[in-house]
């Protein structure tokens, strides 16, 4: 696991609650508003299962801590989304709590109902991007949520032991979080 | 975007799609390029390396020129991203390029804090 350049993190003390909202006017139409809200659920609750923060959706987008929203192009944050796949989101290390998602991707939350090869898994997104918004950089670990990239049809939600020692190196660990369950966890998968 | 770049070597079985970057699927003509040739295009490859963090330049007129600087970045790169560090564009390194991806730099970046503009 990395971190960014001066270990940023929400400074606030722990435990830690973060609001979350998304923005009214930049958003897409090709999933519904409560796929969305579910997938985005999900995914913050990955990373509350291990570290003791958790996160509240709010409606005031004025002044949520991360503030969620799908861009098209050059949206003015020096960092353009450039259609179709490429690069497909980009979030902000704590505590700006911009989370841009490009709005010209085909987003799925059902590989069964979203047939395209060119389908991404909104929740994997979400979960990696928030990683970045609590102080995670880029891994080295293909099996992490913290790798770089995520290939069409390809679901990456579940944390690994690279992520999980990272986020908790930042913040401690949940006091409700059994690290033995999820190692044992981690290992029948490696083992196949 | 006439002309998608197709991954011929999947590496799971979530990859038997095949990948399609339109960003990025020029790359694809560069497998088996090697240093010392000039490649038309391979100055849009400096630029992906150096916007996420494999390439610090401060001349960022990119030539065509496959240089030490950008066989160094790819080291970089391979290394990174658990690849095999050949420091030369085989074909699991340019798929993993193409592949889809975060915006944020790999190294440490600092340029994801707030900006104003």
């Amino acid at each position: 696991y990395a971190f960014f350049s001066g270990r940023p993190r929400w400074s606030r003390s722990i435990p830690i609650t973060l609001t979350y909202a998304f923005s009214p006017e930049n958003v897409i139409t090709s999933l519904s508003k409560s796929e969305i809200k579910d997938a985005f659920r999900r995914a913050f609750s990955h990373w509350a299962s291990v570290i003791p923060v958790t996160f509240l959706e709010s409606k005031d987008y004025g002044f949520a801590d991360i503030k969620i929203g799908f861009y098209k192009g050059d949206h003015g944050d020096g960092e353009p989304f450039d259609g179709v796949l490429g690069v497909l989101a980009h979030a902000f290390s704590p505590e700006t709590g911009r989370f841009h998602l490009d709005a010209a991707e085909t987003w799925a939350v059902d590989f069964d109902r979203k047939k395209s090869d060119e389908a991404i898994d909104l929740e994997s997104v979400a979960t990696h991007e928030i990683g970045h918004l609590l102080g995670l950089a880029h891994t080295s670990v293909q099996e992490a949520v913290m790798f770089p990239s995520l290939r069409p049809r390809e679901k990456k939600v579940d944390l690994k032991i690279d992520d999980i020692k990272g986020i908790q190196a930042l913040y401690g660990s949940n006091p409700n979080f059994n690290d033995q369950a999820r190692s044992e966890s981690d290992t029948s998968i490696s083992n196949g | 975007r006439t002309s998608p770049f197709f991954s011929s070597k999947p590496t799971n079985p979530t990859n038997n799609h095949k990948i399609r970057s339109y960003t990025w699927h020029e790359f694809g003509k560069f497998v088996d390029a090697t240093r010392g040739n000039n490649i038309n295009g391979i100055s849009e490859l400096k630029k992906y390396f150096h916007r996420f963090g494999y390439l610090k330049m401060d001349n960022l007129n990119f030539t065509d020129l496959f240089d030490d600087h950008l066989e160094h970045a790819l080291i970089k790169y391979q290394e990174k991203l658990g690849l095999s560090v050949t420091g030369k564009l085989d074909e699991n390194t340019v798929s993993q390029i193409i592949s889809p991806r975060c915006g944020v730099s790999d190294s440490a970046p600092k340029f994801m804090h707030a900006k104003r503009h």
